[in-house]
């Protein structure tokens, strides 16, 4: 028996929003831990990590580990039907072969249950070991957004450089070129507002816009993007969900012959 | 001249 309660049920209309470009099937798992899944796009390029810890929901009952198969465009139709204030609950038996999402209004005078067939997916798991990075950069996320949607009306690709002078991203295309330079900025307001760079050794990767972008459709999850870089390592794109987890997207670079 | 990588190449299956 599985059954998993979030008040704050748009969260998950988030978390769907944020991922079902870049992935149609996912296996979602629950553990004791809490609310997991990692799948790869079809051409193997970039991953997405999704944890949502089983003490963020305000109920959280998984009796033994299970892995459901979910097709994330339909799943992303019936959480559609939610409201935005709505309180989501996640309900399946073990062994069966659907899932329950059920929506109750805040004011508890509308409840809907939404039943969804589940699938067998053979996926394949990718063991993602702990890495020192090069280059740490956390940025607000909407300026993240916002400079991966310009340069891609330059260019197919982005070189993001880190140096002392900051990080640096940057695309070539027909019409020419394009530099964006974000320095180290921690006198703002507000820390969401602020970029940090913690460099150890200079990176410079080169990797697609169009996977860029689409990580991008996490952006409403946070206010800040974290992006971890290493030479000749995929790089990790993380969108920080309060107090419960994070939705990571792992990109592979592109490799000079 | 550059090639788009795969995961595989970087992480193992498990």
């Amino acid at each position: 028996m599985l059954e998993l309660r979030l008040v704050q049920g748009s969260l998950f209309k988030k978390v769907l929003d944020g991922i079902k470009d870049l992935v149609n099937d996912a296996n979602f798992d629950c553990s004791s831990t809490g609310f997991s899944l990692q799948a790869m796009d079809s051409s193997h390029v970039a991953l997405v990590a999704l944890l949502l810890r089983s003490e963020g929901f305000e109920h959280y009952r998984c009796d033994r580990n299970i892995s459901m198969g979910m097709n994330l465009s339909n799943m992303a139709k019936m959480f559609k039907c939610a409201g935005n204030d709505d309180i989501i609950t996640i309900k399946a038996d073990d062994g069966g072969d659907t899932v329950t999402f059920m929506f109750e209004s805040p004011t508890q005078d509308k409840i809907s249950d939404f039943e969804m067939k589940l699938m067998s997916i053979d996926s394949e798991h990718l063991g993602i070991p702990e890495a020192e990075y090069h280059a740490i950069v956390k940025m607000p996320s909407s300026e993240f957004a916002r400079i991966c949607r310009d340069l891609s009306t330059i260019g197919d690709t982005v070189v993001i450089s880190v140096s002392k002078e900051g990080v640096k991203f940057t695309t070539k295309g027909d019409i020419g070129i394009a530099n964006i330079v974000c320095r180290q900025n921690t006198s703002v307001d507000k820390p969401e507002e602020a970029t940090v760079i913690e460099m150890n050794e200079p990176v410079s990767l080169t990797f697609a816009l169009r996977y860029m972008n689409s990580f991008t459709k996490a952006t409403p999850l946070s206010n800040i993007v974290t992006i971890s870089l290493s030479n000749e390592l995929p790089v990790v794109v993380e969108y920080k969900i309060a107090e419960m987890g994070y939705v990571r997207f792992y990109l592979a670079p592109k490799i000079e012959e | 001249k550059s090639s788009q990588g795969r995961l595989e190449s970087f992480f193992k299956r498990t």
